[in-house]
């Protein structure tokens, strides 16, 4: 479903060179639920972003469902990303000037679903994530974990089969987190195949491996038990 | 040193009216290190914000050093708001355009300290978090944790007595955030007053007190057992 070979990613800041990956390789298998962790700074964003086709790696090769990404042009990449992928940004990334509707309505939007059909799925999916009664207002007018709750509605809207949930509980109490990763766990058991970057343990743990990094490298790989 | 009386917040969306806040009354002794938790959307934010005379509230008085703030004009509550309180936001709030030194100067720069002396204080409010080395970098060259810690080294940079601080360790890996509420720690030691909303309970069970918030209304409060 996923695999990366030798993927590595250098930013650069005038006469800087930041290396946030340094030579990844890695595979996720249809249907896998995996955790990412790593203390801040160690490269798990930027590895979302390539995973996302948001970014591109300075070097190596990112294939998606067998296919290789770097040689699609920004159309066909956009389609990838629309139909493939579900993403949960670390910063929510909402339309500050629409609503909790319109956000979540974006993809479905992209892909070319009818208006009707468009707005009761949305409503559907903010309605799954507790936020029936929030969906008029703004990014603004909600809290902190409202707004992260929109990013996993837009994330789940499309059916992708492939999710993206970049600390999708980072802004949640622990019940509100439990309900999210009670929504992940539904996707997984229906084969959405999850990649999930978390610094909470217990986050990680609903996952069936967990993939450490550290200064853009990743160092280990861990099986969760299955109780 | 903090006083609200019969605090209430009212958002007002068209026809609606969404009851942020009801009728908290709360004291904060100085020097005293409080925690607040509560359920996604249970005013925390809200509450946070009307403390840092960021937002006014729609009834209720608040005493801040046993002055009504609510007698004072804009100027004289943004002076107050410099000298006396250093705010971490739940989302950053930093200055997109700018690096993360600039960022971290702001306060001194309201303050009227020297360009030499407000850039070496600066850096080392940005050392203590672990940044010295990405002073230059701007917000979007920045992780989500390094942004929080920029937020984090922005609200301690003029030294205020008051630290209000929105979910600051919600983006750090469990090593960051111990250093953090290690930094917290020896604010408090000194005699610095601090206000955290966290949803996780043992950076809460740092504060001598905690109170617990759900649907606007303070709840109870909760002595921590010292060890
Ligand atoms: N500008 C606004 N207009 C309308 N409603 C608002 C506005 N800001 C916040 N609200 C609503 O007020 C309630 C309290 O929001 P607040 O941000 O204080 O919650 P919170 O406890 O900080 O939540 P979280 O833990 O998710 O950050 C929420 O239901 C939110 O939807
Ligand atoms: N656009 C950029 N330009 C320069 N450096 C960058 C840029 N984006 C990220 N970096 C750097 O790359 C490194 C990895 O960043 P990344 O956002 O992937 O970390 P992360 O593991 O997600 O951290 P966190 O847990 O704090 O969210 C960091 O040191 C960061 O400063
Ligand atoms: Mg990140
Ligand atoms: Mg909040």
């Amino acid at each position: 479903m996923i695999r990366l070979e030798g993927i590595s990613k250098i930013y650069r800041l005038g006469s800087i060179a930041v290396p946030a990956l340094v030579d990844v390789s890695l595979e996720v298998q249809p249907g896998e639920f995996v955790a990412i962790m790593g203390p801040s700074g160690s490269g798990k964003s930027t590895l979302m972003h390539i995973l996302g086709c948001l970014d591109r790696p300075s070097s190596g090769r990112y294939f998606l469902d067998g296919q290789p990404v770097e040689g699609l042009a920004e159309g066909a990449l956009a389609r990838v990303r629309n139909r493939k992928i579900g993403f949960v940004f670390q910063t929510f990334n909402l339309l500050p000037r629409q609503t909790a509707l319109r956000n979540v309505e974006l993809p479905l939007i992209y892909a070319g679903v009818p208006a009707a059909e468009r707005r009761q799925r949305a409503r559907a999916a903010l309605a799954r994530v507790g936020l029936a009664e929030r969906y008029r207002h703004r990014p603004n007018e909600l809290s902190g974990g409202q707004r992260q709750r929109v990013a996993i509605a837009r994330a789940l809207v499309n059916q992708p089969p492939v999710i993206l949930a970049d600390e999708p509980t980072g802004n949640l109490d622990s019940r509100s987190g439990e309900e999210i990763m009670a929504i992940f766990q539904e996707l997984h058991d229906a084969g959405v195949t999850i990649v999930l970057v978390t610094h909470e343990r217990d986050i990680a743990s609903h996952a069936g491996r967990i993939l450490h990094f550290r200064d853009g490298h990743l160092l280990k790989e861990e099986k969760v038990p299955r109780p």
